[in-house]
């Protein structure tokens, strides 16, 4: 199984 | 005052169909670089970029320093459908006003002109940094868009695999699995190209609903490329026109964790 990681988890809120 | 005049009206119908279905409002920022956007899906599992340079347009003029435009996808292409392949766009936006104004012209013949109403988008901007790739694979968006739509029949993720010599696209469901192999063919005739650029090899899996929404935007070039780096977002672009220099529009996906 696998998850959906968030793309938030990878770049940086401004 | 914000005034834009692109020949080739269709590239922006392109660019609006290859994200639709992912954004729903969008903010267009101008400035006198260009035209830029960012946006998540509703989900934040993946990212749209888009950069239009100045040299893409015949015409370019932005006043302020900076202009955020708000616009509604669904409005939007619903206005393009107005826009036959070979018109010319012009679009037109005061510096406060509340309407950006899209003008369809061919030749002197027939002019349409639609004024969008603006809205009013808080959208949250990440950064997005600078990244080289273990793996780069380039290949004709003909054969991406296949790729994914094909595998979508048979589940719900895709691991790509990518290793020097060629990439595997493979999948894993219900009925069984399957994969494609694509050799790195760098001497075959341009339309055919695939080139698979590996400093170390790389293998991820990702959602195939996205990757087929991001396959939406194939029309907008010959190729598209896939950059690859273990845990992290992989990279869609498609330059415009294959051309760099005029701009891109970038997707990232968000891999999926292996438990």
């Amino acid at each position: 199984a696998a998850n959906q990681s968030s793309i938030t988890n990878f770049f940086q809120r401004k | 005052m914000f005034e834009a005049v692109l020949s080739n009206g269709s590239t922006l119908k392109k660019i609006f169909e290859g994200i639709k279905d992912l954004c729903t409002d969008v903010n267009f920022d101008v400035s006198s670089e260009g035209i830029k956007l960012q946006a998540m899906d509703s989900s934040h599992v993946s990212l749209v970029s888009l950069e239009l340079h100045t040299d893409v347009f015949e015409q370019f003029r932005c006043d302020r320093d900076s202009m955020t435009l708000g616009l509604n996808m669904k409005s939007v292409t619903q206005i393009f459908k107005i826009c036959g392949n070979d018109d010319s766009v012009t679009m037109r936006a005061e510096d406060e006003g509340e309407t950006l104004e899209f003008t369809f012209e061919k030749g002197e013949d027939r002019v349409s002109t639609f004024e969008l109403k603006l809205m009013d988008i808080d959208s949250e901007h990440l950064g997005i940094p600078d990244t080289e790739y273990q793996c780069n694979v380039k290949l004709p968006c003909s054969e991406y868009q296949r790729i994914c739509r094909d595998m979508a029949g048979f589940g719900d993720n895709m691991t790509i695999d990518c290793q020097k010599g060629g990439v595997t696209f493979s999948v894993d469901g219900e009925v069984g699995k399957g994969k494609i192999f694509l050799k790195h063919q760098p001497n075959v005739e341009e339309k055919h190209k695939v080139i698979v650029t590996v400093k170390e090899g790389v293998e991820l899996d990702f959602a195939l609903r996205y990757l087929n929404n991001f396959a939406k935007a194939a029309p907008l070039s010959d190729h598209v490329q896939l950059g690859l780096n273990s845990d992290t977002p992989l990279s869609v672009r498609f330059d415009i026109e294959d051309k760099a220099t005029l701009g891109s529009l970038k997707f990232f996906l968000a891999p999926k964790i292996k438990e």
